[in-house]
């Protein structure tokens, strides 16, 4: 056994250095982790796993890392050893990712990316890898359904000093605004994004498109009372009926309220908040801003 | 003071703070 | 106050530069100013005494121009365009924000087709892109679009600068407002005092009826 263990381990670094990812995978795969042999620990078996995982990981294949990830969970609670523990999470997120899970994803790269350890073992943490991180949390946030959950999570990353450096900062900024996107705006993002973050779903719209249909829509309930299907197609630019069709997803799911009207061919939105906790509103910012010009009329001496 | 004035012709314009058929049932 | 405060670097900055010019380099300031898009207020600039000195001369023009951005509309630049120059596309755009505004003042529901009208929009769509796009990300106005009732409901609008003779309706204004405000405390007032008079009336009621149940107790039991 130990021998054939020996020879599986090289014949993975011979296929890791040819490139060749799934290969060296499978080579690890058949190593029984179960085995009593001496040498074969908790720290080995959640070594290969991580491993394991992060080589199908580099061809995309998610499944298979997922099962290795998967195994690995039992044993990182125990472990001690940071660079492993840290591999973990960065595999982790990046199952996530492809697996389209876009808000678990960026709350664990997020995570990734606040490592204040520039050394880890025998690894250096540079900060273009923490930026790298960074970066991912704010594209998967970006990219995750509109809705509260995903809107706490913006709020923290717009609110991080760092995102203000990054490249995708303008369409962060928009996003955790609410303010409609545009499609050069949209093209710009999407010249950024990994093939599977612009893959194709069942409703011939792609992951991009679709989170860009229910942000520019939940946008658009911040900014109308109520609007009628065609022209919110229009503004969507998507047909009618698919904008009927994504707008009531969301209702239902209660990333959004409001109601549709099928006799009047319109949605019409609600807000969160009360008509009269509304005014109530109003009336703090009226309060607001007087005391802000008796402020100013006080600084110029009046 | 040119700018404290715009500040208060822009103030005074805020009441009624909201005019809707649906804040005035409520309100009533 | 955001706005005031956006703004406030740029009318230093023009206010400076129009001090410091006159005659043509003078009307190319103008023109920065009224394209500026982070600029809303013109009545510092038109105080500038370089400017009102443009009054009679050649360049006139500029200072009806600036007189025009300060308090006036689209449609006021229509009716008299003979006696102005010819507007850029980032002056037209400003000059209807700024009807936008003008609007604003007098109603907080504005109609589409008073909007439309007033700004030379032929569609629903264009005119609510301009809203959205142009007034409301630009921070000048807040509101929700009503398609049912094709109308702009208007809750927050920057203000401009003042007209001649507007500042005394806006006394009026606040005279109004102390007087309901003072109305108000004062039916306050007399509430708090109803509540307190009706809380002892409740006091001393609850204390006969303690005192006769007392009585009846002694009673029964002697």
């Amino acid at each position: 056994e130990e021998q054939a263990l020996t020879i599986r381990e090289k014949l993975a670094d011979l296929y890791e250095s040819e490139e060749q990812w799934s290969k060296a995978a499978q080579m690890l795969s058949g190593i029984d982790l179960d085995s009593g042999m001496r040498g074969i620990d908790d720290t080995y078996r959640l070594s290969k796993c991580v491993q394991i995982a992060r080589l199908y990981l580099e061809d995309d294949d998610a499944i298979n890392a997922e099962a290795f990830i998967n195994k690995a969970s039992f044993l990182v609670s125990n472990s001690q050893n940071e660079v492993l523990n840290l591999q973990y999470k960065v595999c982790y997120a990046r199952i996530l990712d492809l697996k389209r899970k876009f808000l678990e994803a960026a709350i664990r790269y997020y995570d990734i990316s606040q490592i204040e350890k520039r050394q880890i073992g025998d690894e250096e943490i540079d900060e273009a890898a923490l930026e790298q991180a960074l970066s991912a949390a704010v594209t998967c946030t970006i990219l995750a359904g509109a809705g509260p959950q995903r809107s706490r999570v913006l709020a923290t990353l717009y609110k991080d000093e760092r995102c203000s450096k990054l490249k995708i900062y303008p369409i962060l900024q928009k996003v955790y605004l609410e303010r409609i996107l545009r499609r050069p705006e949209i093209d710009a993002f999407a010249e950024e994004l990994k093939p599977h973050q612009k893959a194709f779903l069942p409703d011939n719209f792609t992951v991009l498109d679709r989170a860009m249909i229910e942000h520019n829509l939940l946008s658009a309930s911040k900014l109308y009372t109520n609007i009628s299907f065609d022209e919110l197609g229009t503004l969507l630019g998507i047909p009618p009926h698919k904008a009927e069709k994504i707008a009531s997803k969301m209702i239902y799911e209660d990333r959004m309220r409001g109601s549709i009207d099928q006799v009047e061919a319109m949605i019409h939105f609600e807000d969160d908040t009360e008509e009269l906790q509304q005014w109530d509103q109003q009336i703090v910012g009226v309060c607001q801003s007087l005391n802000n010009i008796l402020d100013g009329m006080a600084k110029r001496g009046f | 003071e040119n700018s404290l004035l715009r500040e208060v012709s822009s103030l005074l314009r805020r009441l009624p703070a909201i005019e809707s058929g649906k804040f005035q049932d409520d309100f009533l | 106050m955001d706005i005031e405060q956006k703004q406030a670097d740029l009318i230093e900055h023009f206010v400076k530069q129009a001090s410091l010019n006159k005659g043509s380099s003078l009307a190319s300031i103008i023109i920065e100013a009224t394209s500026n898009p982070s600029l809303f207020a013109f009545s510092e600039i038109l105080a500038v005494p370089n400017v009102a000195e443009l009054q009679g001369t050649e360049h006139s023009l500029y200072l009806n121009l600036l007189r025009l951005f300060a308090h006036g509309t689209w449609s006021d630049y229509k009716s008299s365009a003979g006696s102005l120059p010819p507007l850029v596309a980032d002056q037209i755009l400003k000059l209807k924000q700024l009807t936008v505004l003008t609007l604003a003042e007098t109603s907080k529901v504005l109609p589409y087709d008073h909007l439309m009208q007033e700004l030379d929009v032929t569609n629903v769509r264009e005119l609510e892109d301009f809203l959205i796009n142009e007034c409301m990300y630009a921070g000048i106005v807040r509101g929700k679009l009503d398609q049912f009732r094709r109308c702009f409901q208007v809750l927050f609008a920057a203000g401009r600068d003042l007209r001649p003779g507007q500042l005394s309706s806006m006394i009026q204004t606040m005279t109004n407002w102390l007087a309901t405000s003072d109305n108000l405390l004062l039916t306050i007032q007399e509430k708090i005092k109803w509540a307190d008079a009706m809380s002892e009336v409740d006091k001393k009621h609850k204390k006969e009826v303690e005192d006769r149940v007392e009585e009846m107790k002694k009673t029964v039991v002697s």
